[in-house]
């Protein structure tokens, strides 16, 4: 449930993007570049993430426009090979909670 | 009156290391390391990338606070002035020292590593660095290149060897100094492998053979994985042996041999680090230091090996963020030695088939920017705040929280019915 979640010490990261498909300087965009930030929380049991406009210039980033998401439940899928972000309530809960 | 501190950090090591429980792997002297350590089997980066995960945890700040997601900019210009775990240590009566690869080089540490806020003497690179990316890898037709896979005769390298063993040298040297001097102090030994080039003495190879060397367990792109999501990892293209496999761009894959032989390095390398880590930890004990200084061992970040059709970091997968990250406190970690018994005996990975196991494990969920207010609590010394929201103008306070309440605590989902 969302208050397990919460009461679980999470870790999180984010990798930045510059743009919503692969392209040259994907794997390090320079700071002017960057349009998208990946942001990740994680616990035991899940790893979540949400890829966001980001505005370089203010450093902002808007979690209004997420481009992308990723939900992966560790215990049935520990390589995170099954992104259940869009198919399952899950997905849709943790929209919610963000 | 506060221990010396050891912080060993490695460059893209994910805890492909005996200790994490991986059964390919040879690495003794990390093993042994751990067994007498607290040892975070969930313990991750804040970004995968070498700059921007190094000025995070060095200074207890989130990225979204240095505001360094690439290499280009120095935080005490661009976002603020903020103090560093070093820096902290060394206004606090330590002497500071870096070896090796601790600070990222160049604009985002100042071009100075952070000299002299973070460190009481200029720090030490090894003087072969210069030749890391150089074309030194023989072919099969017996010329030179800047391959990816490059086991190489050290003999026959720029100056007879290579960054990492002199780096070990210095810091044996540093630690006899030190040794005399009877101050305490923090010295950081940054080593270079396993990032890339795969460059290591090619008789590690022999602990390796590579009909042994399985893929990964899914090494195809993920159906659902957004695209954005997907990292291209174009700096190994650029390496003379994979550019020449012509590999299709964004998603390859590359061919199944040549995964293979890119893991098959990437073990070799860990071995050939875990030989240098055990000199340096034996040096501590031929110094008489290890019942006085505590150990800490990490990575900046993971690095994949082929999982999800990805290859180096640049990713929020687990296998990019992982990392290891143990800490040795005499007396906590483990009862301290009888004077001139030896804590870290050097272990030969090509004989030692032991595996040791872990003395304690934490499964906590923890992340690198809790190193700082982590070590200066087991040094006694005034754990920095935490941050208020924003801390832009804050100079000294963390984003992190301190681990030591979990060396000791019982292990299990607390607060979540137990």
């Amino acid at each position: 449930t969302a208050r397990c979640f919460y009461e679980e010490p999470a870790a999180l990261s984010q990798y930045p993007r510059p743009a919503d498909t692969p392209q040259w300087n994907s794997d390090k965009p320079k700071l002017k570049d960057i349009r998208i930030m990946g942001y990740s929380m994680r616990t035991i049991d899940y790893r979540y993430t949400v890829w966001v406009q980001f505005n370089p210039k203010n450093f902002t980033a808007n979690f209004e426009d997420v481009h992308a998401g990723e939900l992966y439940v560790m215990e049935t899928d520990p390589n995170q090979d099954y992104n259940i972000y869009n198919n399952t309530s899950h997905g849709w809960l943790f929209k919610k909670v963000l | 009156d506060g221990m010396n501190i050891l912080f060993i950090v490695v460059d893209d090591l994910r805890p492909v290391l005996g200790c994490y429980g991986d059964k390919l792997v040879k690495s003794p002297n990390i093993d042994q390391l751990a067994s007498r350590s607290v040892v975070f089997s969930n313990a991750y980066a804040q970004q995968a990338l070498c700059a921007p995960s190094r000025v995070s945890f060095l200074t207890g700040r989130r990225p979204d606070t240095t505001r360094l997601y690439d290499f280009y900019s120095y935080w005490r210009v661009h976002a603020g002035n903020y103090s560093t775990m070093p820096q902290y240590f060394k206004e606090n009566g330590y002497v500071t020292l870096s070896v090796g690869k601790v600070f990222h080089p160049g604009v985002s540490s100042n071009h100075s590593d952070d000299y002299p806020y973070s460190w009481s003497i200029p720090p030490f690179h090894p003087s072969t660095e210069k030749y890391e990316n150089d074309k030194t890898c023989r072919g099969k037709d017996g010329k030179l290149y800047a391959n990816l896979v490059c086991p190489v005769d050290v003999t026959e390298m720029p100056k007879g060897t290579l960054p990492d063993i002199q780096s070990t040298a210095e810091a044996i040297r540093l630690l006899n100094v030190m040794k005399d001097k009877k101050q305490k102090f923090f010295l950081a030994v940054g080593y270079h492998k396993p990032h890339i080039p795969l460059r290591y003495p090619q008789e590690f190879l022999k602990l390796y053979p590579l009909e042994n060397i399985p893929l990964a367990p899914d090494p195809w792109v993920p159906e659902k994985l957004p695209s954005v999501a997907y990292n291209p990892w174009t700096d190994i293209r650029r390496r003379d042996d994979v550019e020449a496999l012509n590999v299709s761009f964004p998603y390859g894959p590359l061919p199944e041999e040549f995964q293979r032989q890119i893991r098959q390095s990437y073990y070799a390398a860990v071995s050939y680090l875990d030989v240098q880590v055990g000199l340096l930890l034996s040096a501590l004990d031929n110094v008489g230091l290890s019942n006085n200084t505590m150990v800490v061992f990490t990575a900046d970040h993971g690095w994949s090996l082929g999982e999800h059709g990805e290859w180096a970091k640049y990713s929020n997968f687990d296998v990019a963020t992982r990392v290891p990250l143990m800490f040795y406190v005499p007396g906590m970690t483990t009862p301290s030695a009888s004077q001139g018994m030896r804590v870290f005996p050097y272990l030969d990975p090509f004989s030692h088939n032991v595996n040791s196991v872990p003395q304690g494990q934490s499964k906590k969920v923890v992340e690198l920017v809790s190193l700082f207010p982590t070590l200066a609590e087991l040094a006694g010394l005034q754990v920095p705040p935490a941050c208020p929201e924003p801390s832009l103008h804050v100079g000294l306070c963390t984003e992190g929280t301190s681990l030591v309440r979990y060396f000791s605590a019982s292990e299990g989902k607390e607060g979540c019915g137990g």
